[in-house]
């Protein structure tokens, strides 16, 4: 080979013009086919041609060219290697100064880990997804408040006006684009989809089951909760919603109110007996959002008591959520994998989203042992589903729902309390 | 990663960036956060 390489004699000539003038061509022949297969796979997804996408469109975001560039990039491949990667065990001995370093990096208390001998965690992602000591997150005394659920940054928060959520200063997505179409759709035992549901070790409450509002009931996972308890608040007198001074600015706006409320199916009629305060009270849709840096503690609580009636499970991409992309990709949080969790609460609809991203692409809820996020299968699920959907001629919803009515009978879903830990994010 | 909260609450003060804690006091929802701000676990992000 050395001599191979010494000897041989190489021999530069250049290529001819019209080499190069054929691959041009070539070039552009193959792209103005790639461009029309790519607008006969979209007729097909509405319903028109007689071809069959293999697969679901893969996002193509606009934005700048980091962006353009982050888009080419097998996101989720590259996030469950990094997974696989974090789970490698540590050398004993490693483990205190690597771990330290990264504390050191990323800015984690090391006073409020639960576990003070760092030697038990095995690798970076048993450290990531750490529980902290009791008491080091003390919850707010006031009942009314919405508290934090999860150490982190408030990127936006506002009122939604018109259905629609603003990521950024005039940049705005809309509620059904994060949520999912929110077309009453009464929540049924069975899945809408490849999915299979909930966790079956909830416990069920039988119709016999009779309750005073102050008396202690369902015994949800073994858990029991009075009703004032449950909802974080005095329960009203009689069953009645206490009044609320009504705002007369608002009357202008109570049209298209009345439409995101519609839009919600939480017109009056369909409303359950144990949300009742909404009823009488004008309200409006409030969103926050909230912003996990990679040393924050990444196990997410619930922010009131409240009832989780269904999960729909967006198996999208996995782009960075840093407040750089925030700023730059627009839609973000409708682009990324993520658990939409929809249920209620003391006034009315309550929705909790937690969003992935590259570096932590697996979410996990604790009462739904049967999610399963970042995970080839469920992709190939959401292949599956989005190809059935255009064969027969429908859109494809972009998610799987499952639904947690087995959870209590009584109360329609899965019971929550205030600071309950409810999940985290793990790498990968 | 990220969490997004939606959820229906009593008409209340309309956020300002700038007013920042000093919301009205009529009776709805009220903003106790401001943006950039850091939150831990149990905090309260606001009230009705």
């Amino acid at each position: 080979l050395n001599s191979a390489l010494k000897n041989t004699k190489i021999e530069w000539k250049p290529i001819p013009v019209a080499l190069g003038v054929g691959f041009l061509g070539l070039y552009q022949f193959y792209r103005i086919q790639r461009r029309e297969q790519h607008t006969q796979s979209n007729g097909n997804e509405s319903g028109e041609g007689n071809g069959r996408p293999e697969k679901r469109e893969r996002i193509r975001p606009s934005g700048p060219w980091q962006v353009q560039i982050m888009s080419t990039l097998p996101l989720k491949a590259l996030s469950r290697l990094w997974g696989r990667f974090n789970e490698l065990e540590i050398p004993y001995y490693l483990r205190v100064p690597g771990f330290k370093l990264y504390s050191f990096i990323f800015g984690v208390n090391l006073s409020e880990v639960s576990e003070p001998d760092l030697h038990v965690y095995p690798n970076l992602a048993s450290f990531f997804y750490r529980t902290l000591k009791p008491g080091v997150r003390p919850l707010d005394p006031n009942p009314n408040a919405i508290l934090s659920p999860a150490d982190g940054k408030i990127i936006q928060f506002g009122i939604i006006e018109h259905g629609e959520v603003e990521q950024v200063k005039g940049v705005t997505y809309s509620l059904d684009a994060l949520l999912g179409s929110v077309r009453p759709k009464k929540p049924t035992p069975s899945i809408t989809s490849s999915e299979s549901s909930t966790d079956s070790t909830h416990a069920k409450v039988g119709d016999e089951d009779i309750i005073r509002a102050d008396e202690e009931f369902a015994k949800v996972n073994g858990i029991s909760y009075t009703l004032p308890n449950l909802f974080s608040g005095p329960w009203p007198k009689d069953g009645q919603p206490a009044e609320m001074p009504t705002d007369q600015s608002t009357s202008s706006t109570a049209s298209s109110e009345a439409e995101v409320r519609a839009d919600l199916a939480l017109s009056d009629a369909s409303r359950p007996w144990w949300a009742p305060a909404s009823t009488k009270t004008p309200t409006a849709l409030y969103y926050c959002v909230i912003y996990l840096a990679p040393g924050d503690y990444h196990r997410f609580h619930s922010p009131v008591s409240w009832v989780v009636e269904s999960r729909r499970h967006f198996a999208g991409e996995l782009f960075s959520v840093s407040p750089y992309l925030q700023r730059t990709l627009p839609g973000l949080f409708t682009l990324n994998e993520r658990v939409v969790l929809l249920g209620r609460w003391r006034w009315g609809f309550f929705s909790y989203t937690p969003v992935g991203a590259t570096n932590v692409g697996s979410i996990k809820i604790n009462f739904d042992r049967e999610l399963r996020t970042n995970s080839l299968t469920t992709d190939t699920a959401a292949d599956r589903a989005a190809v059935e959907a255009a064969a027969r001629g429908e859109p494809y919803s972009g998610f799987a729902e499952a639904t947690y009515e087995g959870a209590s009978r009584l109360l329609g879903g899965h019971a929550l309390k205030r600071g309950e830990e409810m999940g985290g994010f793990q790498l990968g | 990663s990220t969490i997004v909260l939606v959820f229906e609450a009593p008409k209340g003060q309309r956020p300002s960036f700038d007013e920042g804690f000093k919301g009205e006091r009529n009776g709805g929802w009220r903003w106790n956060v401001k943006q950039g701000m850091k939150v831990k676990v149990g905090e309260a992000l606001g009230f009705v």
